[in-house]
């Protein structure tokens, strides 16, 4: 999945 | 998700793991920083604020609800737990954490993303993450021995982040626009305080001797 601020990340 | 994150985030996995056995198989928690445990479970918190707001895969709601009770849980041993807690070094865990608290919060109210209550949250639990580590290395420092998994436990902690630098670097050079300063630079200043630690735990594997860090 993907996150619009880019926060896809642990 | 790219290899280089997988395997950062299954090393995170192991740390909590490992110190979960520790903690378990010896219902001590003798060498373990209590402080830099609640600085974990406060970076955890800041960071998925929004975790019931934006849902982005399984793997990722799965994986922050570990990482929030496993944190809390070993905080709530640590404080509370009859046995675990008799062990702990509280007159060696004294590194005074309210200034790397402070001072990364006030870090996250000048450089953010976005000056929104999450981007602020998250840029404060990237900067806190990258020196939680610090009064867990002071204790080890002045615990003399370090038992294995305590070793083993800082060891991964450390990895992970290492892992995460090579996922940053990959995803510069494959995807078009992506940058990721402040949990980049953070990283690296994460990592880099692990530096010794690193080099005594290689020189003690090397040797099969004892982790020792000089006082």
């Amino acid at each position: 999945g993907y996150k619009e601020n880019g926060k896809d990340e642990l | 998700m790219n290899i280089f994150r997988l395997a950062g985030d299954m090393t995170h996995l192991l740390s909590i793991l490992v110190l979960l056995l520790k903690i378990y198989a010896t219902k001590s928690c003798s060498g373990i920083s209590r402080k830099t445990q609640e600085l974990y479970a406060i970076v955890f918190m800041a960071r998925y604020l929004d975790l019931f707001t934006d849902f982005i895969s399984v793997y990722n709601t799965f994986m922050k609800l570990i990482f929030i009770a496993s944190s809390l849980a070993i905080v709530w041993c640590m404080r509370f737990h009859p046995v675990v807690r008799r062990s702990y070094d509280r007159e060696l865990d004294t590194f005074r954490y309210f200034f790397l608290v402070g001072a990364s919060f006030a870090l996250a109210l000048v450089w953010h993303d976005k000056f929104t209550l999450q981007e602020v949250f998250w840029a404060f639990s990237i900067y806190l993450e990258a020196v939680a580590i610090l009064p867990q290395l002071v204790l080890l420092q002045r615990s003399g021995n370090v038992d294995n998994l305590t070793g083993q436990y800082v060891f991964f902690l450390g990895a992970y982040r290492a892992f995460y630098i090579l996922n940053w670097i990959y995803r510069y050079m494959t995807e078009p626009r992506f940058t990721r300063w402040i949990a980049g630079i953070s990283g690296v200043v994460q990592t880099a305080l692990y530096a010794d630690f690193f080099y005594y735990y290689f020189i003690s594997w090397k040797n099969n001797s004892k982790l020792k860090l000089p006082a």
